[in-house]
């Protein structure tokens, strides 16, 4: 699903 | 990570070393848009700034540390060391124009509310067309060195790589992010034009030149 999440990529 | 990140991260790396080498040992940052340089330093430090916030990995910090330094460095070049050698007159590319439609749509289109998830997405949405000085300054003088080229192509590179990272990630992992899917194809677009030019002519030794 589409949250706000830890964006890990660059 | 899979094998497309770290390439996509790699290509990167590779760009903006590549702009670096070139500025420092030409003395020259003659055909680069400082611009583009600009709005590139502005998604670092927009995008970035949750190295105080959020420990992913570190290699995730060091790469964020020198994405950060490596464009500063850049900045310093054009506009401090060799600022007599900045095209000025043909690095007309009006940037409000791209900085204001990027703040009012992260605004409107974002996963959350908040300043840092609003900051992300404003980097994420400028990212895909700032190089659009650069390209645009390219056109006005009708070419740009092999070096530059080089540059162009690891860069854009980098975009088209992530979206099979992305592809790679919805299928394994049934992860994905609509808004960086999104600007990482419109990004991935803008350098379509210059990819056919730099595979049909700079790969066969000429030099990348548009048609009058």
């Amino acid at each position: 699903d589409q949250e706000a999440e830890e964006h890990d990529e660059l | 990570m899979n094998i497309f990140r770290l390439a996509g991260d790699l290509s990167h790396l590779l760009a903006i070393i590549i702009l670096l080498l070139k500025i420092w040992k030409t003395r020259s940052c003659a055909g680069i848009s400082g611009k583009s340089q600009v709005l590139f330093a502005i998604v670092y430090l927009t995008r970035y700034l949750d190295l105080f916030t959020t420990y992913i990995s570190l290699y995730n910090s060091i790469m964020k540390i020198v994405f950060i330094a490596a464009s500063g460095a850049t900045l310093y070049l054009m506009y401090v060391k060799f600022k007599a050698t900045y095209d000025h007159n043909h690095d007309s590319f009006r940037i409000e124009f791209l900085l204001i439609p990027c703040v009012i749509l992260a605004l409107i289109i974002n996963h959350d509310f908040t300043v840092m998830e609003i900051l992300w997405t404003f980097s994420i949405y400028l990212e895909s067309v700032a190089i659009l000085p650069q390209l645009f300054l390219v056109s006005k003088t009708g070419e740009a060195e092999s070096i530059t080229s080089h540059y162009l192509f690891a860069l854009g590179s980098y975009r088209a790589l992530y979206l099979l990272n992305w592809i790679y990630r919805y299928m394994a992992e049934s992860h994905y992010d609509l808004i960086a899917i999104f600007a990482g194809v419109v990004q991935t677009i803008l350098y379509c034009d210059f990819f056919y030019l730099y595979i049909t002519k700079v790969l066969k030794g000429k030099k990348l030149q548009l048609p009058a």
